[in-house]
């Protein structure tokens, strides 16, 4: 492990070198020996430099593909202005190599890295959508820093399939655990634009990070909004430093900016998180970032205790995100139960919006059913109205314990006239509340006094899990013992101590899609018997949580299908060919089917190549009829040449 | 509400055709479509492209959303528009 790297630009990345105080503490999590080892992060942006000197050890052709030419080489394309620069720069910041004598350092630097070139041409649903499932069962950690315009008036967000390819990353990617979104929260802040008017940050699947300045000040650029959960450093104004990272033509800079800068960084972190606990799922990752971010000394107006006692603000999120804390709280995290989800429709009749009301909802948060929610993740409010001029009107949610987050701001340039159709806004300041209660959504005109609209539908869609999550414990360490014989592929035999063997590591609790059982081992010729062996076997893949390996063994289901208690089985809309079907073959093509769980697993400890599975997914037709029955958010059209 | 601007077609679809990748070959040859190749990992969705169709316009084809429409193997399709991104 490196503690301090030798590389000639690490005394100028002053937010991980403990110039900046506090910096993200990366160094603290280097020293623990996690360097992102094993991990496979992906940029999907405007191509990857794959020859550059800082970059060529680490990339990774596997987590790489050009979606603009179709071929499976990302090398940007060069122009004189070097525009294709901004993919390379985000990939340094997560990978670049560490003592090479050249640059800086990633923070991830063992990581392995790829690119997408996907923003360098025509973009449509298809492509995005396609770049986001790029193979999801290999790569474990997706890094985007773009988005719609944000300029301040337009709503838009992703497109049916990219709906769905989020969808099918959280539930099926990384063997089930669900693939990592990070996303930029943008960088609209000199147009006054709310990062909860783009779809993609404040989707639920997506981890939105927002920038701080070195000085602790809200950026120029930065965005504020209820849906961004956590901020790293990056530039501010013209004094204040910037991020050095890799360049275009084998080159460094240490110009990087905007919030493009931040969602790498906390990639790269997540990563070493994932390192020191390869089995949590996109949800454990989310409740560890709300717990290893801090307020420190980031300043900003609104900063608000939370029902929980958490102080949130829409600027940063919970705050500075800090890679010691990430990593040290990833290996003693106990599994979040499944999510959770519970609808409430609030208002299906059109009220006229006057200048100030108030929809008051007394919710019991699906008390007494299957999807009864205890602590909150998740709360997004899904809106239809008409509005005069969509950008005047502010909207806010309270929770029954207090806390007030503004879902949007007013947005001075939106002059649009089209209202919110089913427009979905999201707020993460309720994190670990109890639902239950009363819930104020506040419509407020803070603008032209003739404005006029009427909300036509309102619903609160709650997200969490049944258990409290501020009374859990603390667990015991993931990996709290070492491996004392490994088979010649080095997968676990023994370990030293009570813990279970899954594939190389030795577990303190087998992970959901998991069980752990003991497996009698019977003795070879001139040898005696083997003690029994603790070992974690998959559960039916219909399964979350289970007893063992049969489709009546569950113990809890994926959030696509309920429990049949007396059974022990998921009942879902899941098609009679849904079961995995194992194929102990190298993946044969770039974009390999859904793999089982267990092999996956192995591509993550091992660090070789991943092993394809088969799986059949819900039938998107029948969901994409849902949503055509059901309007979805407006796409607004902006001019070319924009 | 209809939006601000009418969205800008392209000369691309995405179909589903749960027969697979054969299928999908055999209505790109008949119609005169390139088949990029999946969208994601089950093999259902395809990445369909036109070279006889122009890159961009504010209609969407009438001729192959009939083909695609009357085509029983095909159970959902999509022309797709343009989606203004930009880097951060």
């Amino acid at each position: 492990s490196v503690v301090v790297p030798t590389d000639p630009w690490f005394s100028k990345q002053w937010y991980m070198n403990s110039e900046a105080q506090p910096d993200l503490s990366i160094l603290q999590a280097w020293s623990q020996g996690l360097s992102g080892q094993g991990i496979v992060v992906s940029v999907l942006d405007d191509g990857i430099e794959k020859d550059h000197p800082d970059l060529w050890a680490n990339y990774d052709p596997l987590a790489s593909y050009d979606f603009n030419d179709y071929d499976p080489d990302p090398q940007p394309r060069y122009t004189p202005s070097k525009e294709n620069r901004h993919g390379t720069r985000c990939a340094g910041e997560v990978a670049a190599m560490a003592n090479n004598g050249f640059c800086g350092v990633g923070v991830a630097f063992n990581a392995r890295i790829g690119g997408v070139r996907m923003l360098d041409g025509t973009i449509t649903d298809v492509i995005e959508a396609q770049s986001l499932s790029l193979q999801p069962q290999h790569i474990h950690i997706y890094s985007a820093s773009w988005g719609p315009e944000d300029d301040g008036r337009t709503v838009d967000g992703p497109g049916i399939l990219t709906r769905e390819a989020f969808r099918r990353g959280v539930t099926k990617g990384r063997g089930g655990l669900g693939t990592l979104f990070i996303w930029a929260s943008g960088n609209g802040g000199l147009h006054y634009d709310n990062c909860n008017c783009d779809g993609y940050t404040n989707s639920i699947h997506t981890l939105s990070v927002g920038s701080t300045t070195q000085q602790g000040r809200v950026p120029w650029y930065s965005e504020a909004c209820a849906s961004t959960l956590t901020t790293t450093y990056s530039s501010g104004v013209a004094t204040d430093p910037q991020i050095v990272t890799t360049d275009l033509h084998h080159g460094c800079t240490d110009q990087h900016t905007g919030t493009s800068a931040s969602a790498p960084l906390a990639a790269g972190m997540i990563a070493l998180a994932l390192e020191a606990n390869p089995f949590l799922t996109w949800r454990d990752m989310q409740h560890l970032v709300v717990r290893a971010s801090k307020p420190a000394h980031l300043q900003a107006e609104d900063w608000r205790t939370n029902g929980v006692g958490r102080q949130v603000s829409h600027h940063y999120g919970y705050g500075l995100l800090d890679a010691g804390l990430l990593v040290d709280t990833a290996r003693t995290w106990l599994p979040t139960q499944p999510q959770r989800k519970c609808a409430v429709r609030v208002q299906s009749r059109p009220t006229p919006i006057l200048p100030l009301i108030y929809i008051r909802e007394n919710v019991s948060a699906c008390a007494g059913l299957h999807n009864s929610i205890r602590s909150l993740e998740h709360v997004q409010a899904q809106l239809t109205l008409s509005y005069s001029r969509r950008g005047d009107l502010e909207i806010s949610l309270t929770s029954p314990m207090g806390t007030r987050s503004t879902l949007v701001a007013i947005r001075p340039l939106d002059v649009s006239t089209e209202g919110y159709n089913n427009w979905v806004f999201m707020s993460t300041h309720f994190w670990d509340e109890n639902p239950q209660g009363v819930w104020t959504l506040g419509l407020e005109n803070k603008g032209y006094y003739f404005n006029t609209g009427t909300l036509y539908r309102y619903t609160l869609l709650l997200y969490g899990t049944a258990e409290d999550m501020t009374a859990r414990p603390t667990g015991p360490q993931v990996t709290s013992s070492a491996c004392v014989q490994r088979d010649t592929e080095g997968l676990c035999q023994a370990c030293d101590g009570p813990a279970y063997i899954l594939g190389q590591l030795c577990l303190a609790y087998c992970p959901p899609r998991f069980f752990n059982h003991t497996r009698l081992v019977t003795a070879g010729p001139g040898h005696t018997a083997a003690p029994a062996l603790r070992v974690c076997s998959s559960c039916h893949a219909s399964c979350y949580t289970c007893r063992g390996g049969s489709p009546r063994d569950c113990t809890s289901c994926p959030p696509s299908s309920t429990l049949d208690q007396q059974q022990g089985s998921c009942m879902g809309p899941t098609t009679p060919d849904s079961r995995p079907r194992l194929r102990a073959a190298a993946c044969p093509h770039h974009r390999c089917p859904a793999s089982a769980m267990v092999l996956s697993l192995l591509a993550v400890t091992l660090g070789g190549p991943v092993l394809c599975g088969m799986s059949m997914d819900l039938p998107l037709y029948a969901w994409l009829s849902r949503a055509r029955a059901t309007p979805t958010k407006p796409q607004v059209w902006l001019p070319a040449g924009t | 509400w209809a939006p601000v601007r009418a969205p800008i077609y392209v000369s691309s679809w995405a179909v589903q055709v749960s027969q697979g990748n054969r299928e999908v070959e055999r209505l790109a040859r008949k119609f005169g479509f390139v088949n990029l190749g999946p969208i994601f990992p089950d093999g259902q969705y395809f990445h369909l492209r036109h070279r006889g169709v122009v890159q961009q316009s504010l209609t969407p084809h009438w001729g192959h959303r009939l083909h695609l429409k009357k085509n029983p193997k095909v159970q959902w399709f999509q022309q797709q528009t343009l989606q203004r991104r930009v880097k951060r």
